[in-house]
């Protein structure tokens, strides 16, 4: 639905955000390597849509909390700058059940938020007389 | 900010572009204005232009929303999670997930809406322009392109982490002078490693 302002919006059609189906995600926090936990297979498929875990994986992920989800929390933390903790703590999964566009943010294994996305280097000097920075693309 | 594999961007040949609406959702004229301050963002700070036309068919940016399965294998899922996506130049496909609660007056004073399970139109659009564009997330989380948007949230001006990245993709709108950029960038990037994460 559209509305002009947030008021406008029927109190019955008021869904607070407890309704986010991700939200349930905030059931795991805590957990770490070497748990299994019902329904971690859920948080594989939400890493794997995002491109933390490799799509050539197949997505009938178990329960265990293993390697693929650790590298995947480390992943997801490093781009979001949090604590690299490679657990679901409890900061990580408030940032994980926000709404967030759809575009990956790991693709083909190469995270396109840390600079990953281009390859560039730079050849830097500084001028003496006008303090101007000059940077040449290699 | 970052850009796309191979860092695709529209070529030196299309760059007065054309938007469309998907005609089945009936946008009213309100709604359809949201996208049109959205586009202004970008054009301010590069040579690019946005044109509204009619046909949906042939405009290099197509916009709408769907629910669930849609025909590119993205389905949405509903209220909340998954709120919109782009692709990369120059495919121009932009679609929003039509189960959100949208506010669309772009009114809100201080930043943030009261409405908690309501996401702001014109932050999304903004967003998704700049994957349309080429850009790709960014880390840095007052920017634009940062991945996430908290319901009630409204950001809509570009960041310099955001003008820095389009700019580098398609030069500086000759009328941009600098002063449009709201927000400092708080971090130093490009520190000659190239590449991370």
């Amino acid at each position: 639905g559209f509305y002009p302002n947030a008021s406008a919006i029927p109190p019955d059609l008021r869904r607070n955000a407890t309704e986010n189906a991700w939200n349930a995600f905030l059931n795991f926090t805590g957990c770490h390597a070497g748990m299994k936990v019902d329904g971690l297979y859920k948080i594989k498929q939400y890493f794997q849509h995002f491109g933390y875990i490799p799509q050539t994986l197949p997505g009938n992920f178990s329960d265990d909390f293993d390697d693929i989800l650790k590298n995947a929390v480390e992943m997801y933390q490093r781009n979001f700058k949090l604590n690299i903790t490679g657990e679901l703590d409890e900061l990580t999964l408030q940032r994980v059940v926000i709404p967030r566009c759809g575009v990956p943010d790991v693709v083909n294994g190469t995270s396109t938020m840390l600079n990953g996305g281009r390859r560039r280097t730079y050849e830097v000097s500084f001028s003496g007389t006008s303090q101007r920075f000059h940077a040449v693309k290699r | 900010y970052s850009f796309f594999p191979g860092e695709p961007r529209w070529p030196e040949r299309r760059r007065n572009l054309t938007y469309a609406f998907e005609p089945q959702n009936n946008l009213a004229e309100e709604v359809k204005s949201v996208f049109s301050r959205a586009f202004v963002r970008w054009a301010e700070v590069i040579p690019l232009t946005f044109r509204r036309v009619e046909s949906f068919s042939t405009s290099d940016i197509s916009i709408g929303f769907y629910t669930g399965e849609h025909g590119d294998r993205e389905p949405f899922d509903g209220f909340m999670g998954t709120l919109a996506h782009a692709f990369s130049p120059p495919t121009g496909h932009f679609h929003l997930d039509g189960a959100e609660n949208w506010i669309v007056s772009g009114e809100d004073g201080d930043g943030f809406l009261t409405e908690r399970a309501a996401v702001d139109l014109e932050s999304v659009a903004v967003h998704e322009i700049g994957h349309l564009l080429g850009l790709g997330h960014s880390s840095v989380q007052d920017s634009i392109m940062f991945p996430t948007i908290s319901t009630g949230r409204r950001k809509v001006d570009l960041h310099s982490d955001d003008v820095e990245g389009v700019q580098y993709l398609y030069g500086s709108n000759p009328n941009f002078n600098g002063s449009r950029t709201p927000t400092p960038a708080t971090e130093q990037r490009d520190t000659g490693s190239g590449n991370s994460g």
